[in-house]
């Protein structure tokens, strides 16, 4: 799955997902990616969050849409990740997954579990390329 | 904020973050668009097989797609689930959004939704999508997402039915000492 969070100069926020979902699926299943606040969450005033992994279990967390509401409670963008991260962790100790968080001004960060490190892509004002961050989980 | 504009990407698919960063910062459209644009690159180049056609087949081996867009500024969003032939799911999504009041369509309706709206029908299916399914099928179906049916899961492929027989003990249970299902290369 590919999760992006893409922010203008006036601050306009957009954010998507696109997926072909888990190898081997009962056809029919849906994974977090197209549901609203578990693949991804969006929303001007706060900022936005993105979510890959297991889609079955994060699913059930909304991390995104989670993520997105710790940042409007004052939480960093980084804050925000390991607690959407950790509200699964607490039921599922062997999950797997990762979430990018940007706040409206632009800051970002992100958290995993069940991988040793999580790569995530940025391109910012000052960049000349796209640069590969790590988060380690 | 003199941080923005910013792109920002799960995984390493700097090709992606590169042409969302062109469509943001060039005038050749809107945050949408960018992230249009971002998700597309990946769809058509199968991203590590985890986004676009011929990658994750399901247990009949056939690939279908997941996209979803949010527009931040109005809370507007579009979704497709299950996409089924169509090869365009994020730009499907943005269609959702632009052009209806829904939120989000699934399945073959889907489908009829994106050639109406003149994408075309292709088979997601590629050589290599088959081969990881013929592999699955040669292992008996191992690894699947199957709990408490007969035949067994854990050892045989289906057709499955539930275990009715109501006996705890065999109820076959999905081992947690195994490793997740999920890893870097099938994820959501």
């Amino acid at each position: 799955t590919i999760g992006m969070i893409a922010i203008d100069a006036e601050g306009n926020i957009g954010a998507g997902t696109s997926t072909n979902g888990a190898t081997h699926k009962i056809p029919g299943r849906v994974g977090d990616s197209p549901i609203p606040g578990a693949g991804a969450y969006a929303d001007n005033n706060v900022g936005a969050a993105a979510a890959t992994g297991d889609g079955d279990i994060m699913m059930r967390f909304l991390p995104s849409f989670m993520a997105v509401e710790r940042l409007r409670n004052g939480d960093s963008p980084a804050s925000a990740a390991e607690y959407a991260m950790g509200r699964i962790i607490e039921h599922y100790p062997k999950f797997m997954g990762a979430i990018i968080v940007a706040d409206r001004e632009g800051n970002y960060s992100a958290a995993c579990f069940g991988i040793d490190k999580f790569p995530y892509s940025v391109f910012k004002t000052g960049q000349e390329s796209t640069v590969v961050e790590y988060v380690k989980c | 904020s003199s941080k923005l504009p910013v792109v920002i990407n799960t995984w390493a698919f700097t090709n992606s973050t590169s042409a969302a960063w062109k469509v943001l910062t060039s005038n050749e459209g809107n945050y949408l668009d960018a992230i249009v644009e971002g998700c597309s690159v990946c769809e058509r180049e199968q991203c590590d097989g985890t986004v676009g056609y011929g990658g994750s087949p399901d247990e009949n081996g056939e690939t279908t797609l997941d996209a979803f867009i949010m527009d931040g500024a109005t809370m507007n969003i579009g979704a497709v689930a299950g996409l089924r032939e169509i090869k365009d799911a994020i730009s499907v999504a943005y269609h959702v959004l632009k052009y209806t009041r829904h939120t989000m369509l699934v399945g073959e309706h889907a489908t009829e939704f994106a050639l109406m709206m003149g994408f075309k029908r292709e088979n997601l299916q590629t050589p290599k999508s088959l081969a990881i399914w013929r592999d699955w099928k040669d292992k008996n179906c191992q690894p699947n997402f199957w709990t408490n049916v007969l035949p067994n899961p854990e050892k045989s492929c289906g057709p499955y039915c539930p275990n009715t027989e109501n006996t705890i003990n065999e109820f076959w249970k999905v081992d947690d000492t195994k490793n997740n299902l999920f890893d870097e290369h099938n994820h959501d």
